[in-house]
């Protein structure tokens, strides 16, 4: 397994453990976006609100122009939380590919998109709570994270 | 100083997650 799996699978477990009504143990039951919209619902609901997650399409099945506009609100709105709340830009940072997720659930390229995930709980109010959830996980996991969580940190451009 | 004992990577992992509970939202690594 390449190091691009291992940041998928990794923060696939780290995710696993969201209690979201969408399916998301699996990476291709996150390729929808719509679990990644409800845990960061949950993570930070002030931002990623009602009005927002309203707009993720649930049920789209196969899809992949509805996957793919799911999980382009889900970057997106990422992207605003970096700049609106940590006021800082990704500068370098490469985004991920949506289609290749959306399509072939691409597990380097959905290895990046969970691992902006990471940059919005380090930020958010609840952040004692989230970090002391993955200091929970197996070492090896947690050492991924932290890994994934340096290497997003190079990118903040204030 | 080469005969300090490496950090453990429990200890190493300890250390960045409280240094991130510890950080101003926001402000670089």
């Amino acid at each position: 397994m390449d190091e691009h799996e291992i940041l998928c699978d990794s923060l696939m477990t780290w995710l696993s453990n969201f209690d979201v009504p969408a399916p998301h143990q699996y990476p291709h039951e996150v390729t929808d976006g719509v679990a990644i919209a409800q845990i960061l619902g949950q993570i930070d609901g002030e931002f990623f609100d009602t009005a927002w997650l309203s707009r993720i399409k649930e049920d789209v099945g196969d899809n992949f122009r509805l996957k793919t506009n799911n999980l382009k609100k889900v970057l997106n709105h990422m992207i605003d939380y970096f700049r609106e709340v940590t006021g800082n830009e990704l500068v370098g940072f490469q985004l991920p590919d949506l289609m290749a997720i959306s399509e072939q659930t691409d597990k380097q390229q959905l290895g990046r998109l969970l691992q902006l995930i990471l940059g919005v709980v380090v930020n958010c109010s609840k952040k004692q709570h989230y970090i002391e959830e993955i200091m929970q996980l197996d070492e090896d996991v947690q050492h991924v994270v932290m890994t994934a969580i340096q290497e997003l940190m190079q990118h903040y451009v204030p | 100083d080469p005969n300090k004992p490496a950090q453990s990577n429990e200890r190493v992992l300890a250390n960045f997650f409280n240094s991130l509970l510890n950080k101003k939202p926001g402000s670089p690594a």
